[in-house]
């Protein structure tokens, strides 16, 4: 029957309602047990 | 020895970083100086010496204290491999083969770590360094390498860039978990790394698609082998519950990626994976507002984005092979003796032992059946936009025919999986939802079936309830047929005798 | 006896590596004890979020060092914002009759909200919180840094500053609205402030000569 996703993907940070964005630049590992801090995404710094 | 040498020289390193940052001048000197006092002179000594380096790495790592800094030689190295990679004049050897090398180097120190470890292996140094320079490549590669100061050197990385990911894909591919089970939580954390998969579902061209494919396939196989029914083990459990995360991901951020390689994903994905199964399908393109499947004005043939046939990135016309021109004819000029080819071109040579809901063997051949039902799909959505709808969306069309025909000739084992693949179509509003939802609705109710209209009745519905009782997501064509068919006047579900017979699928019925 | 197996550089991992080849063209059909164990072990030492992250490699101190408590950890902290934590946005969102919590938000009701794939990012959630001092303070001394590009970023899209790329400092655009009257020809009047890092670490209006160009301002 599978499982109710609703908190895997408020874990992933996928909202249902409000705009849609990004959640794999941000992703911290495939499990939300080891997924206790956040990582740091790329990023650009001009010279 | 010569190894010690090279710990030494390697150490030297370590240090340095320790005390400037990496953009001084003094670590470009040291590099160069690496070189010119022929210590990567030769490509025998470069390899020696990052085997030595990964080598001491390891055993650093291995004998570090746990809550100290326990990285600090493999980011060194990360970082120096990277630094060869930029400074190079890279006259003797290109690029690739400078990947190629280091990769290789990786890939043989590791194996033998992982085989003759004797319990001391331990992922996390290797997964590091993996780490390590997905993260240099993806700050060099930066808005287009622009922190490069040669001009000649930016262009060149830039034209390597969607080789370095493809490059790195194809050694991800040898570390696979049925290679090294001692690696698979290492490398299911590799393949969704934010440095590696959302940069190769947008390179150029989808460049990074088929590598991409061949991963998650790798993933889908190892889980499919080891999904054993009535005994899975918590290591495969936890390996699926981190694939299905990562899918919602793809689902959320690239769904094109899914929509367009579905194909391949149903082929390799375990049987009994329903609700990933609903989430590969449930993909919508990202721009895409979709009405409610519950809306009881709903009229599909009405909406606009039901007259557009989805992309296909592999098209299933190669999977076909032999059976393409019976098939192709048949759509032509349907014929008993097309479709006898046909059928006979279905059945396997021998079993095919495959968990599934309800069997434990296969004697069709199921991926030669999607392959055919894709491509009477697609080819039902290319002349919907050719001609029109009438020559399609109709009963006695070759397309409609063929399908109806394997369904009613075939063997029970055929008929479902002719079905279970037709259901797969039931997707987001285009033309092949649109057209699977009308070949469904009019097989539901059709009087052809000769005594096998129950037959076919109930395998339609076993189908379609099997992928909605699990929960969500449920693909928006499968609940629309779903809820056309519990509103049908036509059709009274809880009449028919296999439903009565069903006290518990009665109930839901009646409920729903 | 194959030539590969010679190469003194590769002949004693060669024969791990070609082992593995079995298992991909013919997995085993049941794991081998071996194979359990491996697998095990693999779970155990799973990689976490912390071995994902950016190599911590040296970077330059501040200039003036200061003593922290000994309980204050060296690396980073890089915690989860709470997801049940709203931002403003959210707030205002949720919020849409005139409850308390939208009443005392009013101040952050008025702030932008830049949206981009680090909008939901702890780190980038705690930079809208920032006085302008801590802003000015991240981007002036945590040079070539993450937190460098997330105080610019915030000064940026949400605080409405400019960078000039040629005097290194940060410009703000301030609008007067002007009370109607005979006096004025127009309903609005602007004036530029720039943050002064080199002396006075004050904001300070610019003089009266003072000539916006763009092509001096760096596009964020």
């Amino acid at each position: 029957l599978g499982a109710d996703l609703t908190s895997m993907l408020h874990s992933l940070g996928i909202p249902r309602d409000s705009k849609r964005h990004r959640v794999l630049d941000t992703f911290q590992s495939p499990w939300a047990e080891t997924s206790r801090s956040e990582v740091e995404p790329t990023f650009f710094i001009p010279d | 020895t010569k190894t010690e040498k090279y710990h030494l020289v390697f150490t030297e390193w370590v240090k340095l970083l320790q005390r400037v940052d990496s953009d001084d001048k003094i670590i470009f000197v040291f590099i160069r100086q690496l070189i010119e006092k022929g210590v990567l002179a030769q490509s025998d000594s470069f390899v020696e010496f990052i085997k030595a380096s990964l080598e001491l790495s390891v055993l650093t790592f291995k004998e570090s204290d746990p809550t100290g800094e326990v990285f600090t030689a493999i980011d060194a190295l990360g970082k120096l491999l990277m630094k060869l990679f930029v400074y190079q004049d890279f006259n003797k050897y290109s690029r690739s083969e400078y990947m190629n090398i280091i990769f290789s180097v990786f890939l043989l120190v590791f194996a033998k770590d992982h085989e003759n470890g004797e319990g001391s292996f331990n992922e996390r140094p290797y997964f590091k360094l993996l780490s390590n320079i997905l993260y240099e490549w993806s700050i060099l590669r930066n808005h287009n390498f622009i922190k490069v100061s040669d001009s000649q050197t930016r262009k060149e990385l830039a034209n390597y860039d969607v080789d370095f990911y493809n490059t790195f894909a194809s050694y991800l591919h040898s570390l696979q978990p049925f290679a090294f089970p001692g690696f698979s939580f290492a490398w299911i954390s590799l393949i969704s790394h934010r440095m590696f998969l959302p940069i190769v579902l947008r390179l150029p061209q989808h460049g990074g698609w088929e590598k991409l494919m061949l991963l998650i396939i790798d993933l889908f196989k190892f889980l499919d082998q080891y999904t054993i029914k009535g005994n899975i083990s918590d290591a495969i459990s936890v390996v699926y519950k981190g694939t299905i995360r990562i899918i919602l991901g793809i689902s959320n951020d690239v769904p094109d990626f899914l929509i367009e390689n579905h194909y391949e994903l149903m082929n390799n994905l375990p049987a009994t994976y329903i609700q990933l199964k609903n989430v590969i399908l449930s993909a919508i393109p990202l721009k895409m507002l979709v009405p409610s499947p519950y809306g009881v004005e709903l009229d599909v043939d009405a909406l606009e984005s039901c007259e557009e046939p989805p992309m296909v990135f592999y098209d299933p016309v190669a999977d076909i092979a032999s059976l393409k021109k019976p098939v192709d004819n048949y759509l032509r000029i349907p014929s008993n003796s097309l479709l006898k080819t046909i059928m006979n071109g279905l059945l396997r040579e021998d079993y095919e032992l495959k968990s599934g809901i309800g069997y434990d063997t296969l004697t069709v051949n199921s991926k030669l059946v999607r392959a055919i039902v894709l491509h009477v799909v697609i080819e039902a959505g290319l002349e919907n936009g050719r001609t029109s709808s009438n020559a399609v969306f109709n009963t006695k069309s070759s397309y409609y025919q063929l399908l109806f025909d394997l369904v009613h000739e075939g063997s029970i084992e055929l008929k479902f999986q002719v079905i279970q693949v037709m259901i797969e179509q039931l997707r987001y509003p285009n033309i092949h939802t649109r057209w699977m939802i009308f070949v469904l609705k009019n097989m539901f109710t059709s009087e052809g079936w000769s005594d096998e209209k129950s037959t076919v009745q109930e395998i339609i519905l076993r189908s379609i309830i099997e992928r909605i009782l699990v929960n969500k997501p449920h693909p928006w064509g499968l609940s629309v047929i779903f809820t056309q068919l519990l509103r049908s006047d036509k059709v009274k579900l809880l009449e028919l005798d296999f439903i009565k017979r069903v006290p518990e699928i009665e109930n839901i019925i009646k409920q729903l | 006896n194959n030539k590969a197996f010679q190469n003194p550089l590769f002949k004693n991992e060669l024969e791990f590596w070609i082992n593995t080849k079995k298992q991909l063209l013919q997995p085993y059909k049941e794991m081998p004890n071996k194979m359990v164990s491996q697998l095990e072990s693999s779970l155990l030492n799973c990689p976490d979020s912390l071995d994902a992250d950016s190599p911590y490699l040296y970077q330059i101190p501040l200039s003036l060092p200061h003593p922290t408590s000994i309980f204050f950890p060296n690396e980073p902290i890089r915690f989860v914002y709470p997801f049940d934590i709203n931002t403003p946005v959210e707030n205002n969102i949720n919020n849409n009759d005139n409850s308390a919590n939208a009443i005392s938000d009013t101040e952050n009701l008025n702030k932008k909200h830049y949206e981009d794939m680090y909008s939901r990012t702890s780190l980038a959630k705690i930079y809208t919180k920032f006085d302008l001092d801590t802003l000015f303070f991240i981007f002036y001394h945590y040079q070539g840094t993450y937190d460098q590009f997330l105080a610019s970023r915030e000064l940026s899209k949400n605080r409405d500053w400019k960078y000039n790329k040629v005097d290194y400092c940060w410009y703000y655009k301030e609008i007067e609205k002007l009370p109607p009257g005979a006096n004025y020809n127009k309903d609005e009047e602007e004036s530029w402030r720039y943050f002064d890092y080199k002396k006075s670490w004050l904001s300070r209006r610019c003089g009266n000569d003072f000539v916006y160009k763009e092509e001096d301002f760096e596009k964020l």
